[in-house]
């Protein structure tokens, strides 16, 4: 473990503890891609199949069981209970067209051609354009709350803080995973012009407000 | 010999 990544993990846990602050308070799930969610939710059960069988540690046993709990949990939020205030108009993202190269990537491309392995490898691909629905859904409304800016802007920086995370790694454990590192700057990449927005505007205190 | 790749990150 190395500050960047328990950095990284805590952003990310704040990234999701922001998610469920916003729909609980405001009782609503508006301007929240619930496809974006359902696909992080995939992301989880795919990739921590491993909770049982294999132990790494307290911490990583007790972040799997909370990323898994928080994004079912949010997507039970979204489509049954505040399931009156999602937006459906806006959240229109064929996710298929994520699904389905993810999985034919995650066939060709692996370190080992396991069920276990492919499962993980396709859980990173999916994870690295996940947020695309939701992307997608802040243009098409053309604005998003702050509260949903912050929600974004700490959930891209995880990913952020994981490639300093892995440049650490890489020089003083001499440890890399080609394909977390592609698909984590992949995802990294998407969140740059709403990390400008976010910095130009939102710290500002401006609303987050896309040019129409 | 299929090392099983062990993901220590979350």
């Amino acid at each position: 473990m190395n500050i960047f990544r328990l950095a990284g993990d805590l952003s990310h846990l704040a990234a999701i503890i922001i998610l469920l602050i916003k729909i609980w308070k405001t009782r609503s799930c508006a301007g929240i891609s619930g496809r974006s969610q359902v696909l992080f939710a995939i992301v989880f059960i795919t990739r921590y199949l491993d909770l049982f069988t294999n132990f790494i540690s307290a911490y990583n046993t007790a972040m799997k069981v909370f990323f898994l709990g928080s994004s079912i949990g949010t997507v039970y939020l979204m489509y049954l209970k505040f399931k009156a205030t999602y937006d459906h108009n806006h959240d229109t993202f064929r996710i298929e067209f994520l699904l389905l190269p993810t999985a034919l990537l995650s066939l060709v491309l692996n370190h080992e051609f396991s069920v276990m392995e492919i499962l993980w490898t396709f859980s990173i691909y999916l994870e690295s354009v996940a947020i695309l629905p939701q992307l997608f859904m802040v243009s098409k409304t053309g604005e998003a709350e702050s509260i949903t800016s912050h929600y974004l802007f700490a959930l891209g920086s995880y990913r952020g803080l994981y490639i300093l995370n892995w440049i650490y790694r890489y020089y003083f454990e001499g440890f890399y995973d080609i394909i977390a590192i592609v698909a984590g700057c992949v995802q990294t990449i998407l969140y740059c012009d709403f990390f400008y927005l976010y910095i130009t505007k939102v710290l500002k205190g401006k609303k987050l407000q896309l040019p129409a | 010999p299929s090392a099983t790749v062990a993901h220590d990150e979350l």
